[in-house]
């Protein structure tokens, strides 16, 4: 268990989940769908925009650790709100209200939301 | 990612997923974790989409992701997806959809459709088969029918292979990590083979939703990319999710 890659005896009595490998529970939310797209995620986002802000600062980290210049986040804070409006609704007006209430570029919100497919390159 | 649909003997299926992420994403040396990683886990989210006041599915989401790649709906199917390497990747998409070839989805896009609209697991399961991506993955699905298990092997256009639990042949189970079903796993990154022993270990008359939590709380099945653990019962409508830390030692995937 001591070397990679550090494969245990099957564990049992993990639940209900407890020690060092749980690290808490899970907020629940309502998302109304009767809601217009660009007010659905207002709740959830007013309450993690912080941890959401953190979250993109330490991916543009990354991405100026790879291009300095910063060439790379101008290009997702220029290009991707161009691509918002190509995206499906309701997709592309739920994003909007995500960037509105998070005060976040809409480029780096896309970012995140297509990272799936971006995360391949 | 690990994802397990399951039968049990009085043919409860039960479904279960790690979601790993934020591989090569910034190694934090200090703590021992992926940045990106640790990162994601305070945005885990669980949600209840609603229509006229009415649930029409849950899923376990990170704030500001629209798509959905963890969700149930309730008393009809459940549905994982976890992701699939391929030279012929998202990139391509990408640069299609730029070009103005835009006929593919968004692979979270596609399951967030799937889990709105659809309404029964065999519609479900030919839409996650049968609509263009933009990049290939791994879908997940559990019905709420003994058999209805099935991991679907997709690429961007094609769907490859449709594995399902079949009891005549012991198959009582299904579980994908990040390879296809019917290759050998990257010999650096077998999560597959440990998962398999502990379900087996566990046997089909012992699975429920606490012991595949044991599965996926089973070095290297949980490993540093772990974010959230999440366990869905589709008889009984319900999805629980919980944040994940993996104690050193432990695999960095």
């Amino acid at each position: 268990q001591f070397i990679p890659p550090y494969t245990e005896e099957c564990r049992t009595g993990m639940y209900p989940p407890n020690g060092p490998t749980f690290r808490g529970a899970v907020s629940w939310y309502t998302v109304d769908l009767d809601l217009p797209p660009s007010k659905r995620w207002t709740a959830v986002i007013t309450d993690k925009k912080t941890d959401l802000i953190e979250m993109i600062q330490a991916i543009k980290d990354l991405a100026n650790a790879f291009v300095p210049s910063g060439k790379l986040i101008e290009l997702v804070d220029i290009m991707l709100p161009l691509m918002v409006d190509t995206l499906p609704n309701p997709f592309s007006d739920e994003i909007k209200g995500i960037a509105a209430v998070s005060g976040i570029p809409l480029g780096e919100v896309v970012l995140f939301n297509i990272f799936y497919e971006v995360f391949t390159v | 990612c690990t994802s397990v649909v399951a039968e049990d003997n009085k043919g409860n299926l039960v479904h279960g997923r790690n979601l790993d992420f934020g591989l090569f994403m910034g190694w934090d040396v200090k703590n021992k974790s992926w940045i990106i990683s640790e990162k994601l886990k305070p945005l885990v989210v669980n949600l209840d989409f609603k229509r006229n006041n009415q649930t029409v599915f849950k899923s376990t989401n990170f704030a500001g992701y629209v798509g959905m790649l963890t969700g149930i709906k309730p008393h009809i199917f459940t549905l994982t997806m976890n992701e699939r390497f391929s030279l012929d990747g998202g990139y391509i998409g990408i640069l299609e959809w730029i070009l103005g070839q835009r006929d593919g989805m968004w692979m979270s896009f596609l399951t967030r459709s799937v889990l709105e609209n659809a309404n029964s697991y065999e519609e479900a399961k030919t839409r996650l088969a049968q609509t263009k991506l933009l990049a290939p993955a791994y879908f997940i699905l559990g019905g709420n029918q003994t058999g209805q298990g099935c991991i679907i092997t997709r690429s961007r256009l094609l769907s490859i292979d449709i594995l399902e639990i079949d009891l005549k042949l012991g198959r009582w189970y299904v579980l994908e990590t990040n390879y296809d079903h019917w290759k050998e796993p990257f010999f650096l990154d077998d999560r597959r083979t440990p998962a398999k022993k502990c379900m087996n270990q566990t046997t089909q008359t012992n699975i429920s939703l606490k012991t595949i939590y044991d599965v996926l709380s089973t070095k290297p099945v949980l490993n540093k990319l772990t974010t959230y653990t999440t366990l869905m019962q589709v008889s009984e409508g319900s999805l629980e999710s919980y944040i994940r830390d993996c104690p050193n030692p432990c695999m960095p995937w």
